[in-house]
């Protein structure tokens, strides 16, 4: 169990592995607007961080990677009614380690496979559910 | 890959509320539950359970959609499936983060997912994450609504604590409106309902609230707002002690100088509602005792009445059944000529055939709008007020204007489900 000592658990230190890694650098700011959808192209699909190779094609040049991050920082900065400076600075930072939910800021949903809390067909294509009942 | 060039400063991320959103559903009714293998370790299940139902009812609320909790279907039936985890969580491939950032998130087939390292707190506490709010949130994502960044909005990507109540707000309502519709119905009566007060100076007032009646719920509707008053509707039952629990036929409120006399309609009965004691009156100061029958009261009169309603300026009562309306004088206390007119011949058609000629469920004088409405199914009838007549004299007097959906003026009346309505 989680230590406690009081009858109430108010005192239920949460264990520092359950806390979110903050995000604090480069490469994980790129993941952040990667995970949420605000690096274009594929939904989600994200700029690979640096070194990443991905394996179908050279990745693009530096100087085009870092205009595209600096784009996207820009846009998330926007609707965050921060400076849109394209750099990430503190400010930004801290908007990225705001609490917020988990589904892409450019879609209705996650789209990914669901969860297997039910076995369930694959994704639906988006727009109205199926009419057949998902089989178990 | 991201060297294609960008939209401008004015970009909204694709599905948002502007562009919209996509609906999900296209029945009426949607099963929700809270997973077994999903309970949260912070609340109680009761609890849990209690703050989805409300989630859930919020929704309801404003399109017309009904979600039922349903404990025994088999899973893989369930429309909307709730849960609880921490980091590798109920066989979902998005890991959760801890505590911090991640909360919660939502997939296209309806799960929902609530990080269980986050301190989820119950509606009435100012701390932590308003559980409620997040559920709200989700459900919203579920039903095809994607993020905004619109202040005010329950679909903000990021938890913005304020204080304990929070509401659907006017634009959220219209997003989900835009993928689900207004909702519908004919209603059994409408009325405004007056209270007198004492203004500072201690001189007379009066306010009203408007009321819709439906079965055995009904709405108090906000003129003010545009929409019915929060946590709406209510069973009959609670809000009006000693009138029919459903199905109201009429209500007329008889204001004059010397008399306030308020009458519920049903069947061939009738009975006066005390508003100080806010009770049905058993017996009256004149000794009349309740409930009564209308052909004592009012001799002359049919029943049962589709609708009625007190014209003060006349000091009539116009009482319908069918086709034909009976104009009633309440100082001489009978039917005026003694015989029931053609509602079309006191009540003509601006626009020919445009007219809900027989069989009204509702006639409503309104006092925002000072004007008359013949309620019928979804549609309504505006009559020529004196306002109208001031301002275009060759209106026919008490003429009708053509039909308007009742949706477009009296927005977000709808039902819930029964099991949702006692919350």
């Amino acid at each position: 169990e989680t230590l406690f000592h009081s009858r109430d658990r108010s005192d239920l230190a949460p264990s520092p592995l359950r806390r979110a890694t903050p995000i604090a650098d480069l490469r994980a700011a790129q993941r952040f607007l990667s995970k949420y959808g605000w690096a274009e192209g594929r939904p989600g699909a994200g700029f690979a961080p640096p070194g990443h190779r991905s394996p179908r094609r050279d990745p693009p040049p530096a100087g085009a990677r870092g205009a595209a991050l600096a784009q996207s920082l820009r846009r998330f900065q926007e609707v965050n009614a921060l400076p849109a400076s394209g750099k990430l600075d503190a400010a930004t930072l801290a908007a990225m380690n705001r609490p917020r939910c988990g589904v892409p800021d450019t879609r209705p949903q996650l789209q990914a496979q669901a969860p297997s809390t039910a076995p369930r067909p694959r994704p639906a294509p988006p727009g109205p559910r199926p009419r057949a009942r998902p089989r178990r | 890959s991201l060297q294609t060039p960008l939209p401008g400063p004015d970009w909204q991320p694709r599905g948002s509320p502007q562009g919209g959103g996509t609906r999900a559903f296209a029945k009426r009714t949607l099963t929700w539950r809270l997973v077994r293998e999903g309970y949260s370790s912070q609340l109680s299940l009761e609890e849990q359970r209690y703050i989805f139902r409300l989630a859930f009812r919020m929704w309801s609320e404003v399109i017309p959609l009904n979600f039922l909790e349903d404990l025994t279907g088999p899973g893989a039936t369930i429309d909307i499936k709730l849960g609880f985890g921490r980091g590798r969580h109920l066989g979902c491939p998005r890991v959760f983060d801890g505590i911090g950032q991640e909360f919660a998130h939502a997939w296209h087939l309806g799960d929902i997912h609530f990080d269980d390292d986050e301190h989820f707190t119950p509606p009435t506490s100012s701390v932590g994450i308003s559980l409620l709010k997040v559920a709200v949130h989700e459900i919203g994502h579920v039903l095809g609504l994607p993020h905004t960044y619109r202040a005010g909005s329950i679909m903000q990507p990021n938890y913005i604590p304020q204080g304990p109540a929070f509401e659907l707000d006017w634009s959220d309502r219209k997003a989900i409106q835009k993928l689900y519709g207004s909702c519908e119905g004919a209603f059994d009566t409408a009325f405004d309902w007056i209270r007198k007060d004492r203004s500072h100076a201690g001189q007379g007032t009066a306010r009203f609230s408007t009321y819709f009646f439906r079965s055995g719920w009904y709405w108090l509707y906000e003129n003010r707002n545009n929409r019915t008053r929060y946590g709406d509707p209510a069973l009959i039952l609670t809000g009006w002690h000693g009138v029919p629990a459903q199905n109201i036929d009429a209500f007329v409120h008889v204001w004059t100088w010397g008399r306030d006399e308020r009458y519920f309609f049903k069947g061939n009965r009738y009975w006066r509602y005390d508003s100080d004691r806010d009770q049905a009156h058993t017996e009256d100061e004149q000794g009349k005792r309740y409930p009564r029958l209308i052909s004592e009261g009012f001799p002359g009169i049919p029943s049962p009445l589709d609708t009625a309603f007190y014209d003060r300026g006349k000091q009539l009562i116009y009482f319908f059944r069918g086709s034909f309306v009976f104009e009633f004088d309440v100082a001489r206390n009978h039917v005026l000529g003694s015989r029931p007119k053609k509602m079309t011949e006191v009540f003509p058609a601006i626009e020919p055939r445009d007219h809900p000629f027989r069989n009204l469920d509702s006639a409503y004088y309104s006092y925002a709008h000072k004007s008359v409405f013949f309620l019928k199914g979804n549609a309504y009838w505006k009559v020529v007020s004196d306002g109208d007549r001031r301002q275009r004299p060759w209106l026919p007097p008490n003429g009708v204007f053509p039909k308007r959906s009742i949706p477009e003026t009296w927005f977000d009346v709808c039902d819930v489900h029964a099991s949702t309505l006692s919350m």
